[in-house]
């Protein structure tokens, strides 16, 4: 027997809605330490992991590990059929071929229950190694989404280049080039606004804009993301859901033809 | 510039 209860249905959704357009289906591992889901997205580009902790949760039990294949545009509907401040309640048996998701009215006088099929996934997992990072940046989301968004106007690929003064984000094309430069705050009223920098060495990389777009959809799980670059390794963006989880998206820098 | 696919960068488990 799985069952896992959330109080807000919105963090579910704003989960669903930071990797559905990444992926179309997802394996969500369940065991009795929480919930993990890795896959690469379509093109094998990238990489979305996702931890939720049990102790994060309202209610979980799981007395046998199970691996349930979703459908994410499925799961996408089902989700849609929730109010913000529902319970959601996902349960399903041991070797079961379905999953149900439950809503709840906050004055318990709406329950709703919605079966799905589960999908057999043949996914290959990836043993993502310890990286110790040259840099660490911590910002808040949004302004990375606005820049994400406001570069990916001038080229597909952008340039992070990160120093002990500060990041600097480059984008360059026909229509002219653009450079946005952030320096570590010194001072801010809200730890949310803050801009932080890790460096034991300089980096410079280059990244689909595509991609790192793809990942601000995360924004409104985490008032920060935090970016960790190495050269010639993978992007790690991390967004932290508050006392749940993570989720973190790999992206390889673009290198030279 | 190229590509380079994630699974390039991590094992198969």
């Amino acid at each position: 027997m799985f069952e896992a209860r959330l109080i807000s249905a919105t963090i579910l959704k704003k989960i669903l809605d930071a990797i559905k357009d990444l992926l179309n289906e997802g394996t969500f591992d369940c065991s009795d330490s929480g919930i993990q889901l890795q896959a690469m997205d379509n093109s094998h580009v990238s990489l979305v992991s996702l931890t939720l902790r049990s102790d994060g949760f309202d209610k979980f039990r799981c007395d046998r590990n199970i691996s349930m294949g979703m459908n994410l545009g499925s799961m996408a509907k089902i989700l849609k059929c929730a109010n913000n401040d529902d319970t959601v309640t996902i349960k399903a048996q041991d070797n079961a071929d379905t999953v149900t998701f439950m809503f709840e009215s906050p004055n318990h006088e709406k329950v709703s229950d919605y079966e799905m099929k589960l999908m057999n996934l043949d996914q290959e997992h990836l043993g993502i190694p310890e990286t110790d990072y040259s840099c660490v940046v911590r910002m808040p989301s949004m302004e990375f989404a606005r820049i994400c968004r406001d570069l990916a106007q001038f080229s597909e690929s952008m340039l992070i280049c990160c120093t002990k003064e500060g990041v600097k984000f480059s984008a360059s094309g026909d229509v002219g080039s653009a450079n946005v430069k952030l320096a570590q705050t010194s001072s801010v009223d809200k730890e949310e606004e803050a801009v932080s920098i890790e460096m034991q060495e300089p980096v410079t990389l280059t990244f689909a804009c595509r991609y790192l777009n793809a990942f601000t959809k995360a924004s409104p799980l985490s008032g920060q993301v935090q970016l960790s670059m190495s050269a010639d390794v993978p992007l790690v963006v991390e967004y932290r859901i508050q006392d749940l989880g993570h989720i973190r998206y790999y992206l390889a820098p673009k290198i030279e033809d | 510039m190229a590509q380079p696919s994630i699974a390039a960068f991590f094992n198969t488990r």
